[in-house]
């Protein structure tokens, strides 16, 4: 689960 | 960044400069929902919000910029420039039995309860859902012109590669974004049927794609 990664996809 | 996510991200351009040059050339909307143009200009708009407080790659912000600026120019030309073209009879979708799912939904499921990873999750999910108001309206008129559906063609494009890109992703660096992959596969299914159709009507070189 993802939470807090940078978001790097548009 | 991989071949998978890039292709898709380049198809995503694709189909959107597809639409807006059909608008601008044609001068007319006439099958296209506004709707579901708006909604995704509302997906970018609370997606792309980190443009001011994160910075990824050139490639990043310059992409977020081109998508919200080419979205708000088709939302400007369907509803402003050729509104008098606009289909507003047949674009009846009520986008109120998308807004609210997707805000209760992105209230109850995200990952921290925070205004920029909720309206994140917001646009997730909408982004699921846009394209039903022009799913809709195609069957309501029974029929679609084909640069519509060369449009529909690489908006599914987009998605099935971006589902390439994950499971890439989970393989070489074991990333799973569980709220992104989850809305990802249910809208990528959403277009399936269109495929189907596109495949064994457009591909057969017909003008029109005509539903059965």
């Amino acid at each position: 689960q993802e939470d807090g990664a940078v978001k790097d996809e548009l | 960044m991989n071949v998978f996510r890039l292709a898709g991200d380049v198809s995503h351009l694709v189909a959107i400069i597809i639409l807006l040059l059909k608008i601008w050339r044609s001068r007319s909307c006439a099958g296209i929902s506004g709707k579901s143009q708006l909604l995704f200009a509302l997906v970018f708009t609370t997606r792309y919000l980190d443009l001011f407080t994160v910075y990824i790659s050139a490639y990043n912000t310059i992409m977020k910029v081109v998508f919200l600026a080419l979205s708000y120019a088709t939302v400007y030309l369907i509803y402003m420039r050729f509104r008098n073209t606009y289909d507003s009879e047949n674009d009846s979708f009520r986008v109120e039995f998308l807004l609210v799912p997707v805000i209760g939904l992105s209230f109850l499921e995200h990952y921290a309860f925070t205004p920029m990873e909720v309206l994140w999750t917001f646009s997730i999910f909408l982004e699921a859902v846009a394209i039903m108001p022009q799913l809709f309206m195609i069957t309501k008129t029974g029929e679609a012109e084909s640069i519509t559906t060369h449009y529909l063609f690489f908006l599914g494009l987009y998605r099935a590669l971006y589902i390439a890109n994950w499971v890439w992703r989970y393989h070489t660096e074991g990333f799973f974004d569980q709220i992104a992959v989850v809305s990802g596969v249910v809208q990528t299914i959403f277009y399936c049927d269109f495929f189907y159709l596109y495949v064994t009507k457009v591909v057969q070189g017909r003008s029109k794609m005509s539903l059965p």
